[in-house]
């Protein structure tokens, strides 16, 4: 990201590949 | 060894369709694999690295997380249509280890580490105060009650002498005091009401029934299982399961179907 240093850059989703979805329940 | 020395591994979403297609074949090994109790389906993906291999192709390390579903092992039903075991009724979770080699498009497991263990009690009963925790195969209760119900069972058997193959799962109910078995059975080559040494009965491979369930109520009060239909599976002349089990409490009984068509009974009662 390139940005002048007087705007500040919003932060983006952080992003967590891992672990994934919870198909049915966690036990 | 799939690690080369220097090499880095790719890194990949968990829920990539790549990573999932590679759990998928892992979960397959597992139900290929499995000799008793139940069939697994995928719940969770927790880690995923991809290793490049040389000469050629990657090798999928996983780590993840499935739930015991109510399709005996045996059961022809893809996993994708089994009902997972809900936690009401004790859930079961599989915690695996694989490497799968992913090499001309095809997926082959090489390495499979597995081991289960059920929900905690705090969490049954925290979701559900009554609820009947699973209980241990060898607890004298659930030895009991298999053996009552297995008598119970040959006794109303017109055919063959059913023999017991395992104990797949079992509960002691609170609310009335009793123990809840499901037990898978096989046909042997004996006739149940000639039976004098059940040691020189032989068991018929091709007849292993599907877990029943039996609840014990009391000491010697036994309730079956309605029966259901059950996926067909090809059964050779010779001995049949008896179709009405014993209920010793008619109150009790679960209803059966009016005229259920013969294949699906072949394996008794069933879940």
């Amino acid at each position: 990201t390139v940005a002048q240093p007087s705007v500040p850059v919003a932060a983006g989703p952080v992003v967590r590949p891992c672990p994934g979805r919870i198909r049915h329940f966690k036990i | 060894a799939p690690h080369i020395s220097g090499l880095v591994y790719r890194e990949l979403d968990c829920d990539d369709p790549e990573t999932e297609q590679a759990a998928l074949v892992a979960v397959d090994y597992i139900n290929n694999h499995v000799l008793q109790g139940y069939k697994h389906t995928l719940n969770q993906i927790d880690k995923v690295k991809v290793w490049p291999r040389r000469p050629m192709g990657e090798v999928f390390e996983l780590e993840i997380d499935t739930l015991e579903t109510k399709c005996y092992f045996l059961d022809p039903t893809p996993v994708a249509n089994c009902t997972v075991r809900p936690l009401t009724e004790h859930a079961v979770e599989g915690d695996c280890d694989f490497q799968v080699l992913k090499q001309d498009g095809q997926f082959t497991v090489l390495f499979a580490k597995c081991g289960s263990s059920p929900d905690s009690a705090e969490d049954v009963l925290k979701v559900c105060p009554q609820c009947p925790l699973l209980a241990p195969l060898n607890d004298t209760k659930v030895v009991h009650a298999v053996e009552v119900a297995l008598t119970a069972f040959n006794t109303q058997s017109n055919g063959s002498y059913f023999q017991l193959v395992e104990v797949s799962r079992a509960q002691h109910v609170p609310l009335p005091p009793s123990t809840y078995v499901e037990f898978a059975v096989t046909a042997t080559d004996c006739v149940a009401a000639e039976v004098t040494d059940p040691a020189k009965c032989n068991p018929l491979a091709e007849k292993v029934s599907r877990p029943a369930w039996v609840a014990l109520l009391g000491r010697r009060k036994v309730k079956w299982s309605s029966l259901q239909p059950v996926p067909p599976q090809p059964q050779p002349d010779g001995a049949e399961m008896p179709t009405t089990p014993s209920v010793a409490d008619p109150a009790a009984s679960p209803s059966l179907p009016a005229d259920p068509p013969a294949a699906a009974l072949v394996v008794g009662p069933v879940v």
